[in-house]
């Protein structure tokens, strides 16, 4: 197999295995050593490392953007808008304004593949896998929901007590590694002030909280951003996105990542759902990657910006 | 590896709360071995479910019983996998 020479390469409209991703991570390094930097956060439960793209320009713990993509590792179009966002940070870093802005204040942490056990078993076993890998004694099913394992309301409704659930919360908060390194690195950094976490599909911009249908403290400015969010999102293509907390806008889900990472004093912790209406759902054409990645990376940068801009 | 052959994803779209309620209660048919892709919100709000090939009659059966209106939204969702993998495979030739 023909492995890219550079970013500038590689086929961005094109789904990809985790060997390819990660080689595209180290070409995005190698090429942008000032900027971009491979960090390894944890191992999964098969033990494969968990790797976070870091972007910035200098400093020590600056105040920071969390996005991360494909932790439910069917979701594919997750994973390869993850890898189209970091190579439009390093093109836009200098020639976009607002970008520039963010990074000469703020660092942006980047997980292309936050559950690549999962994804590895996408692509090799079953394309529909959704959870983890980890198994458990007694139980013949596999893996955890890795959206329901976070330490927020923690086996409550919308989650599953039954192994085989697609919703399955596992044995206690925290139990997967997969999640465990995220919880670590955001508490080891302590200055994380917006966290984007990225599934698919149906075209959705939430905020906190899942768990509960107490409003959080906030709800007014992230309904706000959302708006704002999604008017940009809207504005390239048309596609329609609805924006709410996530128990009043789908349903309620407990252990849900943004409702901890709110609870982390995290305030602008978002959650999308990206593409598609209906048609497709997590076989999105290879096609629809790139304007999928193109729309929500203007949402992305409202929120962005409006972190920058409204410190606390 | 899982093959996906016959497998059929539909959209729900429940317009009553009678309706919901027949659609959420699939969620515990474990016998059906039902995906829920979409899982039921509210009504108007779709549900898709791939539902594996053995499953499909008993399951058109049970909602056209019930009267829960129902589309195909992937008529095979093998052969879009199959088309998923051949793009694939031609961008790395």
């Amino acid at each position: 197999r023909l492995q890219p020479l550079s970013t500038d390469t590689f086929d961005y409209s094109s789904y990809h295995n985790l060997d390819e991703i990660y080689v595209f991570m180290d070409l995005l390094v190698a090429e942008n050593p000032n900027l971009v930097s491979k960090l390894e956060i944890g191992r999964s439960t098969e033990n494969r490392p968990l790797y976070v793209l870091k972007f910035s320009k200098g400093g020590t713990n600056r105040p920071a953007i969390w996005i991360d993509t494909g932790i439910h590792s069917r979701e594919w179009v997750t994973q390869a808008s993850g890898v189209w966002f970091a190579k439009k940070i390093v093109q836009d870093q200098e020639k976009d304004e607002g970008l520039a802005s963010i990074l000469d204040q703020m660092d942006i942490f980047l997980e292309i593949v936050t559950n690549p056990d999962g994804f590895v078993f996408t692509h090799t076993s079953n394309r529909m896998w959704r959870k983890t890998r980890s198994k458990r004694s007694g139980s013949l099913c596999v893996g955890v929901d890795p959206n329901r394992n976070w330490n927020a309301g923690f086996g409550g409704s919308g989650s599953s007590s039954s192994p085989c659930s697609e919703t399955y919360h596992g044995p206690y908060a925290n139990s997967e590694p997969e999640v465990e390194a995220i919880v670590n690195f955001v508490k080891n950094h302590g200055n994380i002030k917006a966290f984007v976490s990225i599934h698919s599909y149906s075209q959705l911009l939430l905020y906190p909280y899942g768990y509960t249908t107490t409003p959080v403290p906030d709800v007014e400015e992230l309904h706000q951003v959302a708006k704002e969010a999604v008017a940009a999102l809207s504005s390239l293509y048309g596609t329609k996105y609805t924006y709410g907390s996530i128990i009043t806008t789908i349903y309620q889900a407990s252990g849900g990542t943004i409702d901890w990472t709110y609870n982390q004093g995290i305030k602008y912790s978002f959650t999308f759902e990206l593409r598609d209406t209906g048609r497709y759902g997590f076989l999105l054409p290879a096609s629809q990657i790139v304007p999928t990645a193109q729309e929500t990376w203007l949402a992305l940068k409202v929120i962005m910006r409006h972190a920058l801009e409204h410190p606390y | 590896t899982e093959d996906f052959v016959g497998h059929q994803v539909l959209r729900i779209v429940p317009s009553s709360d009678e309706e919901l309620r027949k659609v959420q209660e699939l969620q515990d048919l474990e016998h059906l071995q039902l995906d829920f892709w979409l899982s039921p919100r509210g009504t108007g709000d779709p549900v898709d479910v791939r539902v594996p090939f053995p499953s499909l009659q008993p399951l058109k059966v049970h909602l056209e019983a019930n009267g829960v209106p129902y589309s195909i939204m992937i008529e095979d969702v093998q052969a879009l996998v199959d088309q998923e993998q051949m793009q694939m495979l031609r961008q790395r030739r």
